[in-house]
């Protein structure tokens, strides 16, 4: 799966994911991708949202509106929001995931449950991306 | 503000050949997508719809991620794709499923978003509406690349053996279980 999400200088948030789901699925099998509020979702009001990980998992907990209802209701940062939701997925339902979020304050959340997760973002020319937990390299654009 | 991009290439156990790739792809989906973030340049005027689209559509090109080229095979070795794209304005959304031999289905779904009055298209019917509206019917399987096959093989060879298949089983009735593969 890949995903993006987006703030430009207006404050306008986008999101956007794409996928081939998993290896051996069902033919006629729909993951949490082309969901609105499990793969993606987007709001000026709250933030954007993009998620990856094992799709019956995400969509069965709503992952993209959890972690808009944790900053919409909750005042939580991106960042916090992202993280508690994916921890609670995965308590809850057993199958791992991550998401990446930007608030409507620019904040940036990026976490996931699985063993790794590719990320990256741009921001005031310097790319920062990572891989593992833990981990964040960093160059210029 | 500061416009900023953020971009995924998936999550899972992904093995330590796939990271440069796929960290190479996440970097080059930025440098791809944060021109059309940008006020004032030649491509726009500064649009996060335009940038995530453009981001995506660099990864769903590249074999290196599940998507696009290079999307994962189903149990009959077919690549399947879908994609959603949303905007937070107007909370305008286009959502499309079950696509197969078009590169950019996240570009479909933003079209069904702009063209149609509604959300989500699915299956045959996407994929004639994709076709109406110009995008390229690709010859069969040109989605598949040989490490979707030999991950198809791996799954087939595993579920043979008894092995844990993790979640990709092809029983629509299994039980949930705690493994992961890459990437979902």
């Amino acid at each position: 799966t890949v995903g993006a999400v987006a703030i430009d200088c207006n404050g306008n948030i986008a999101a956007a994911t794409s996928t081939g789901g998993i290896t051996g699925k069902v033919s006629g099998r729909i993951g949490d991708t082309p969901l609105l509020g499990c793969g993606t979702y987007a709001d000026n009001l709250q933030g954007g949202v993009s998620t990856t990980g094992h799709g019956e998992t995400i969509m069965r907990f709503n992952l993209a509106q959890k972690i808009m209802s944790k900053i919409r209701y909750e005042g939580k940062t991106a960042q916090i929001a992202t993280e508690e939701a994916c921890k609670e997925m995965t308590e809850r339902l057993t199958g791992t995931g991550g998401a990446i979020t930007i608030d409507a304050h620019g904040r940036l959340g990026i976490y996931w449950t699985s063993h790794r997760m590719g990320w990256a973002y741009v921001k005031n020319g310097e790319i920062f991306y990572g891989i593992d937990h833990g981990k964040q390299f960093k160059e210029q654009l | 503000m500061e416009p900023i991009l953020l971009v995924h290439g998936g999550a899972g156990n992904i093995t330590d050949a796939r990271c440069p790739g796929k960290l190479t792809g996440m970097k080059q989906a930025l440098r791809v997508g944060i021109k059309h973030l940008i006020p004032n340049n030649d491509l726009s005027e500064g649009s996060a719809l335009d940038a995530v689209e453009a981001a995506v559509g660099v990864m769903e090109s590249d074999g290196n991620f599940n998507a696009g080229y290079g999307a994962c095979l189903n149990f009959e070795g077919k690549a399947e794709v879908e994609a959603s794209i949303m905007e937070g304005s107007e909370l305008k959304a286009g959502c499309v499923t079950l696509l197969h031999d078009i590169m950019h289905p996240i570009s479909v779904a933003r079209c069904v978003m702009q063209n149609t009055k509604h959300t989500f298209l699915g299956g045959e019917a996407a994929q004639k509406f994709a076709l109406e509206h110009g995008f390229e019917q690709l010859p069969e399987n040109s989605l598949i690349t040989e490490d979707a096959r030999l991950a198809l093989e791996e799954f087939k060879e595993r579920q043979a053996s008894g092995l844990d298949t993790t979640f990709a089983r092809t029983e629509l009735d299994v039980k949930q279980d705690s493994g992961e593969q890459e990437p979902g």
